[in-house]
């Protein structure tokens, strides 16, 4: 498979909040996404909450089962082993640290089943 | 220096409203 790693996760990396304040990818908390998300007009935030994560050591991969928002909707992705996700009062997590330390310099926790992570959605338009 | 928006970093995981 194609695997893909954003630039925007290398440490350093500077990331524009919606109220237009700079961070360091680094430093980001988590209540700057949900501050963003409040600014913004079209997103917001959903509780993704991991319930499955299937390594896949060939493709340097995992299967990542989530329940995403308020509906629980079962969504399951694939991502690279080293790929950051957002936990709620944690921080960057991945399924493997190490690798993430080593790619994009970034520090993260190790991601675990039940652990609620951030993702986007858009606004309900009226 | 490149400047990232910050919805860049977290994923979409579902699309608007309820299924």
């Amino acid at each position: 498979p194609q695997l893909h790693y954003p630039p925007h996760f290398m440490k350093g990396s500077i990331i524009q909040l919606s109220n237009g304040e700079l961070k360091r990818v680094e430093d980001l908390q988590t209540d700057d996404f949900v501050q963003s998300a409040e600014i913004s007009s079209d997103l917001k935030i959903d509780s993704s909450t991991v319930v499955k994560i299937e390594f896949n050591p060939d493709h340097s991969t995992a299967i990542l089962g989530f329940v995403v928002g308020e509906h629980k909707v079962q969504v399951t992705v694939e991502a690279t082993l080293e790929h950051p996700f957002f936990v709620f009062g944690q921080g960057w997590s991945s399924c493997e640290p190490d690798r993430s330390l080593h790619r994009y310099g970034l520090d993260c926790q190790k991601l675990s089943v039940g652990d609620v992570c951030i993702s986007l959605t858009h606004k309900d338009v009226q | 220096v490149p400047v990232f928006p910050w919805h860049a970093l977290v994923p979409f995981l579902t699309n608007t409203g309820p299924p």
